[in-house]
């Protein structure tokens, strides 16, 4: 069971390193277990490393470095285990521009082996959509208005 | 398996019914504030078979039906489809529709391609998909930076569910 | 001291009145004793009803609206004690354009009473300031860069 | 009553003296993801006398200490500088500086006009000016929802606490 654990872990991290070295141009990242030697007997630290930074805590990390460790994290995850359905409600409010250029890559890229459902205001995230749907609300309910933007990726909607 | 649509009616601000037909791809959802883009994220997770009402944003299940609804229509169901060409779902049709609904009692019911089900097995059923409506791929709104401040002991454990 | 609470509490709904019907374009918002014969028996609640929507509950609205009411809820006491310092770090992160405009407005009018300093991702709000101050990394550590927007507006800057 | 200018050496990610200008109306901060900008209101709160570290993000007072400072010269101190002209506070000057310093070990000092003062004094002084720390119009990263969220019982107690 430990080396089960151990395996898992092992290819978590080296997507994990890819993932977020990728999202922050050169950071690094990666789950460290408490106790090495005997892995259930604590938890497992997210150690991260943002570039020009030493590794430090990440609960002294900002909004935006949070929410891209914690995307990294999530995001390593889908690549061990791809064929699942995602949705992120504004997971990129804290986000400045450039880091959210780098999180519509990284869902583009995603959604070639996952669905994605992305709830966002943002306008870098609406550009890279396969389709949008606009939400807005008349007499106090909900209407929905769907535009297919990339017409080879839709095969049904 | 994906969700290929999604039928929404009496659920919260979408009184009359609503379809939505999601792409394999990349879904974007976008629109004013109050507009009812969290209200589907709610609205799939209740069919998924959560549990709780407070992962819902409301605190008994019977206040998801639409308040704007006469006595007498007091009823909210969500149908979600998904794509199950990869069978992956052990259920022999290419497509697998499941109903959650709900009056104004609060009693519920659950149906597969339209027959009356339990949310155990549904359940059981979306598990083999990698769906659950508590599962770390379902992100609602303000709750990202959470996953960074997982303690080391839930991360593990979170971590152990998963393999 | 029922007298003075009530007193102060009928002010302090007229200003919420005030802000939030202007921040909504024609919503309402009051703050309603649970019990209404003996205010300390209970507490007080927050009634919100926007455009086009009947009064509801503020636990079921949703992230941008709860931002517009919590916002509402602390200028309008700002208004009754204006002499004092605001620090708003990215109170903007959920909100969409129509309500960023309001808010920015918002603010400014604020700042004629008040010190406001903002912390914030959005150009929107940026272009209100009277000051704004560049916070850059390098080589890990921050720098400040700032500049004077109004001239007439600063008197020490 | 208002905050001129704020000075911050050794805290977080402030590693270097930075003195910050401020005008008496509206004041953006912006940047980058990680620059430093709360660091900034952390650095205000902390000169303000907050006692809780979590409301700083950190677990002890002495992670406040900029982690790139050299041994021997782990020290922070933050100082603001207020402007006083309508002597709101007791004290007959246009301004009124107060520092809050911390060590290496721990120990903290705090200074009104350069002399040693103490912390009661510093926040008696302050909430004349209706500055305080843990007041509704310090409303930090993530948090502002939560006003919303007040349960009535809390949103009467911080309205009684304002009369
Ligand atoms: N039972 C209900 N009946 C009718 N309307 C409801 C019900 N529950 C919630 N609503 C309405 O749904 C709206 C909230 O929708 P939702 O949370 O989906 O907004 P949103 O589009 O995600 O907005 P934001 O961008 O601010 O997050 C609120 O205005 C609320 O009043
Ligand atoms: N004791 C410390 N020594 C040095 N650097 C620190 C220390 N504590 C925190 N930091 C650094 O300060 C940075 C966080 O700064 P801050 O929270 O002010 O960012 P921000 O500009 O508000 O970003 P965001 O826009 O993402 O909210 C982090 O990168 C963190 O590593
Ligand atoms: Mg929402
Ligand atoms: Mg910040």
């Amino acid at each position: 069971k430990k080396r089960v654990f151990m395996e898992f872990l092992d290819r978590l991290n080296s997507k994990l390193r890819e993932v977020f070295s990728k999202f922050t141009s050169g950071g690094d990242a990666w789950l460290e277990p408490e106790d090495k030697t005997n892995i259930f007997n604590g938890g497992i630290d997210l150690i991260t490393a943002f570039p020009g930074k030493p590794r430090r805590s990440l609960s002294i990390a900002s909004g935006g470095e949070k929410t891209i460790a914690a995307l990294s994290f999530v995001f390593a995850l889908s690549k061990l285990n791809p064929t699942t359905v995602y949705i992120l409600d504004e997971v990129d409010a804290h986000l400045d521009p450039v880091n959210l250029e780098r999180l519509a890559s990284a869902l583009k890229d995603l959604s070639n082996e996952s669905q994605i459902i992305v709830i966002s205001l943002k306008d870098v995230i609406a550009s890279k959509a396969d389709k949008i749907y606009g939400i807005y609300s008349k007499g106090g309910l909900s209407k929905v208005v769907a535009a297919v933007m990339n017409v080879e990726a839709i095969s049904n909607g | 398996v994906y969700i290929k649509r999604i039928e929404i009616k009496g659920f919260k601000s979408f009184k009359n019914r609503t379809v939505i037909n999601l792409c394999k791809g990349l879904n974007v959802i976008t629109g004013p504030n109050g507009s009812g883009k969290s209200n589907i994220v709610d609205a799939i997770r209740f069919a998924l078979g959560e549990l709780n009402p407070r992962m819902l944003r409301v605190e008994r299940f019977s206040e998801l039906i639409c308040d704007n609804l006469d006595a007498g229509s007091r009823r909210a169901y969500v149908k979600i489809v998904l794509d199950n060409s990869d069978r992956k779902i052990p259920i022999d049709s290419g497509e697998v529709e499941i109903q959650r609904s709900i009056d104004e009692k609060g009693r519920m019911t659950y149906k597969i391609n339209g027959r009356r089900s339990s949310r155990e097995a549904i359940v059981d059923m979306l598990s083999v998909a990698g769906l659950s409506p508590s599962a770390i791929n379902i992100i609602m709104q303000g709750a990202v930076t959470r996953i960074a401040d997982l303690t080391p002991k839930r991360r593990r454990e979170l971590l152990e569910e998963i393999i």
